[in-house]
């Protein structure tokens, strides 16, 4: 309300520009595209497949409150009031991967053997505050 | 590795295994090992080892890996392509309880029965397998013996082969040829137009040895095949010249450390669902065996 009482009287087409700056702060956390070949890092002599691979990434900034949205538990909020209010040395949350899902990976051993595998936690899917 | 088998490395807490995402947390494939983790390091999946590996040694100047046979190789990108997408991702396949799939081709056979090759009716050869790569982690679920036909040689569609399977002990103190340990036949018919590949099944045969963990596999391999098929009960009659590439050993296993994929696997469930608080009305028999009495402490504990 405070906010709107100062605001000065805005045509209602602006409303919702309004609003967006509370509601979706700019780069705020989230799972970010990352695609690699093996080829690029010369490891496709011993990885036969995947050739891509997408590993993604979380980056942004954690919003002050941030609620069910992230998932966050409580602890994220306090911990970002003690940065702000107690102690600026205490890092503030930072957007980390919270699910991942696995990569199945076929390569080459050194002893000439062939290796099907199947790895957990290699993709990121899903970003959340810590 | 050969030092990763079986080899389990505690902390100085007895009991605690120093669990390989320790040491993967610290491993920066830039960084040397520090000394005191290289003992963990042993423990880490392939993959982790040899990205770490790939860190800090200039991997292309390294001598070039064994190249495994180019028709192993098919096989094994068939196999890729039946288990996971196009991104890598593992298709969600509930036949499919395995994690690992390893294939050995043999490191050496035994040239001295060539001549049987020659006769053309018989094909035998002496095999011995390496299973280093296996960990102490990988449990067998199944393991085969891959068969690929030479599609050059013109064959019938239908044969009859009867294998007979010798596994050797092979005794290394002493030179004496490996006696036979025991053996095993199996006869199978199949239409050699549709296939290039025939597995035979060998898990009962072979779990005794990979549950011990047998590092060396040494076995000889009687192949006789026969034109015709017994169900058509056509005659089987003169043996044909089926040119035999000599198998490869396909072990399928599941792969039980932490860095591995289990589509089952309730810990990750839980992680996912942490645990419900318990419910307060479910009946717990009191220490003392005395259920009434606990029930009704518990109603008017609830109550206040």
């Amino acid at each position: 309300d405070e906010n709107l009482k100062e605001a000065p009287a805005t045509p209602p087409h602006n409303l919702s520009e309004y609003f967006k700056q509370f509601l979706f702060p700019q780069n705020e956390c989230e799972l970010h595209n990352f695609r690699l070949s093996f080829s690029q890092l010369k490891w496709d002599r011993w990885i036969i497949a995947p050739h891509r691979y997408s590993p993604q990434y979380c980056k942004g900034d954690c919003p002050r409150v941030v609620g069910h949205r992230y998932g966050s538990p409580v602890h994220t909020m306090v911990q970002n009031i003690i940065y702000e209010k107690l102690d600026s040395s205490v890092p503030k949350p930072s957007c980390v991967p919270a699910e991942y899902s696995p990569l199945s990976v076929l390569t080459i051993e050194p002893d000439g053997s062939i290796v099907y595998k199947e790895y957990e936690d290699m993709i990121a899917t899903k970003c959340t505050c810590r | 590795s050969p030092y990763s088998r079986g080899r389990v490395v505690f902390d100085k807490s007895p009991g605690l295994l120093v669990a390989p995402e320790d040491t993967a947390i610290e491993l920066s494939p830039l960084l040397r090992l520090p000394k005191g983790v290289r003992r963990g390091y042993a423990l880490l999946p392939p993959l982790l080892k040899v990205l770490s590996d790939r860190g800090h040694r200039n991997w292309e100047s390294e001598a070039p890996r064994l190249q495994p046979h180019s028709r192993a190789l098919r096989y094994m990108k068939r196999l890729y392509k039946m288990s996971a997408t196009k991104e890598g991702i593992p298709k969600a396949n509930k036949s499919h309880l395995y994690n690992t799939v390893r294939l050995f081709t043999p490191c050496s056979e035994c040239k001295r029965r060539h001549k049987d090759l020659m006769k053309g009716d018989v094909h035998s050869v002496d095999l011995l397998f390496n299973l280093d790569r296996v960990t102490a982690l990988e449990h067998l679920l199944k393991s085969v013996l891959l068969y690929s036909f030479d599609t050059s040689v013109p064959v019938s569609s239908s044969i009859t082969c009867t294998c007979h399977l010798f596994v050797k002990e092979r005794d290394f103190s002493s030179q004496v040829c490996p006696s036979v340990s025991h053996s095993v036949a199996f006869s199978l018919h199949f239409e050699v137009r549709k296939r290039k590949w025939v597995e035979i099944d060998v898990t009962s045969f072979l779990q005794p040895l990979i549950a011990t963990n047998r590092r060396n596999i040494h076995m000889a391999v009687n192949f006789t095949c026969l034109m015709g098929d017994p169900q058509q009960n056509t005659k089987l009659e003169n043996p044909i010249n089926v040119a035999l590439v000599p198998p490869s050993l396909l072990l399928y296993l599941n792969d039980t450390s932490e860095q591995a994929y289990h589509r089952w696997n309730s810990l990750r469930h839980r992680r996912k669902n942490p645990v419900r608080p318990r419910q307060r009305n479910s009946l717990r028999v009191d220490p003392t065996g005395d259920k009434e009495n606990s029930w009704g402490k518990r109603a008017s504990r609830r109550r206040r």
